[in-house]
C-alpha cells in the first residue's frame, strides 16, 4: 500500500492511498484502501490521514476517521495517530501505520509494524524513515 | 500557509536488501508532491503526483509491484478525497490499469458516485479512454516470487491470510 497527505498554499488538504491489496487474498476481496473514512479520509477543518496496514482492521476501526476524531478532540497529528493505532492493536490485533497533517501544515508518520517507508517534504526539507524513531 | 506532502510505502515488513529502493522512491515521491505544492498546484494534484510516483515504483505494492491474489492475478483499490469539498472517488478491484489513483480521480471529479468496483470500474476506465495494460506489465518477479513462495497447502483462503499485511 502507498499513500500520500498534502496542504497546499490555499490551506486546502487532501489524502490519496492505492493498493495492490494483499499476498494471496481471495478474488474479490477489498481491504481499507477503496473504503473512505478506513483508507484515508480529509477535511479541511480537521486534517488528512492516509493509513496502510492490515485492512480487515484498519476497517473495523475506520482507522483514518478515528485519528481524525481525536485531532477533533485537541490532539496533535502524532498524539491521535498513536492513540488509534493503539486502540486498534488493543481491539483487533492489527498492526498499521499512517501519515496525517493537520490544516496549520503539522505533519505525522507514525506506525507499529515492524517499518513504514515515509517521507515529508516541507520548507525545502526532506525528512524520512523506515524504523521507529527515525 | 507552509505547503507540506507526507507520503508513505506502506507499513510491514521490508527486506533489508529492499530498503534503499523504499527509502529512495518515498523520497522521490515526496519531492514530486512538493513540486507541485511549489508551482502553485492544490494539494489534490500533490497527491496524485505522489502516489502515481509511487505506483510505477516497483518496490512498493501499488500499481505496478502489487501482490498477487491466490489465482495468481492482480486486483488493485485507490481512493482520493478533498479535504475542502469532502469530494471522494475509489476504485476496488480494478485491473489492467496502470495508476489506479488517477482513475479514483475520476470517479470523483466525472461521475455523482463515490465508489466503482472491478469490471464496472474497467469499463469506466475505457470510457475515460484510460489505456489498457496488459497483467503482465504489473507483475515483478519479486511479487511473482512471494506469491509462489506462500502459496498454502491446505488453499484454505481464510487461514491463508491470517497475519499477512495488507
Amino acid at each position: 500500500t502507498v499513500g500520500a497527505v498534502a496542504v497546499d498554499v490555499q490551506g486546502n488538504l487532501a489524502c490519496a492511498t492505492s493498493t495492490g491489496g494483499m499476498l494471496n487474498k481471495m478474488e474479490g476481496r477489498v481491504g481499507d484502501t477503496a473504503c473512505i473514512g478506513a483508507g484515508g479520509y480529509a477535511d479541511n477543518k480537521i486534517g488528512a490521514v492516509s493509513p496502510t496496514g492490515h485492512g480487515e482492521s484498519i476497517l473495523k476501526v475506520t482507522l483514518a476517521r478515528l485519528i481524525l476524531f481525536h485531532m477533533e478532540q485537541g490532539k496533535s497529528p502524532k498524539e491521535a495517530s498513536d492513540l488509534a493505532l493503539t486502540y486498534m492493536q488493543e481491539r483487533v490485533s492489527g498492526l498499521a501505520g499512517a501519515v496525517v497533517v493537520d490544516p496549520k501544515g503539522t505533519w505525522a508518520a507514525r506506525f507499529n509494524s515492524r517499518q513504514m517507508a515515509w517521507a515529508a517534504a516541507q520548507q525545502e526539507q526532506l525528512h524520512y524513515g523506515l524504523y521507529k524513531g527515525e | 500557509m507552509l505547503p507540506v506532502v507526507v507520503v508513505h510505502g506502506g507499513a510491514g515488513f521490508v527486506p533489508k536488501e529492499r530498503d534503499e529502493l523504499s527509502i529512495a522512491g518515498v523520497q522521490e515521491a515526496a519531492r514530486r508532491g512538493y513540486a507541485v505544492l511549489k508551482s502553485g498546484g492544490s494539494s489534490m494534484d500533490a497527491v496524485v503526483e505522489a502516489v502515481t510516483s509511487l505506483e510505477n515504483n516497483p518496490a512498493f505494492n501499488a500499481g505496478r509491484g502489487s501482490v498477487l491474489n491466490l489465482k495468481g492475478e492482480i486486483e488493485m483499490d485507490a481512493l482520493v478525497m478533498d479535504g475542502s469539498t469532502l469530494a471522494c472517488g475509489a476504485v476496488s478491484a480494478v485491473k489492467r490499469v496502470a495508476n489506479p489513483v488517477c482513475l479514483a480521480r475520476l470517479v470523483m471529479d466525472k461521475t455523482s458516485h463515490v465508489c466503482l468496483t472491478a469490471e464496472g470500474a474497467c469499463q469506466f476506465a475505457k470510457a475515460m479512454e484510460i489505456p489498457e495494460v496488459t497483467e503482465e506489465s504489473l507483475i515483478t518477479d519479486y511479487a511473482r516470487k512471494r506469491w509462489q513462495d506462500n502459496l498454502c497447502s491446505d488453499s484454505n483462503p481464510v487461514l491463508c491470510q491470517m497475519g499477512k499485511m495488507g
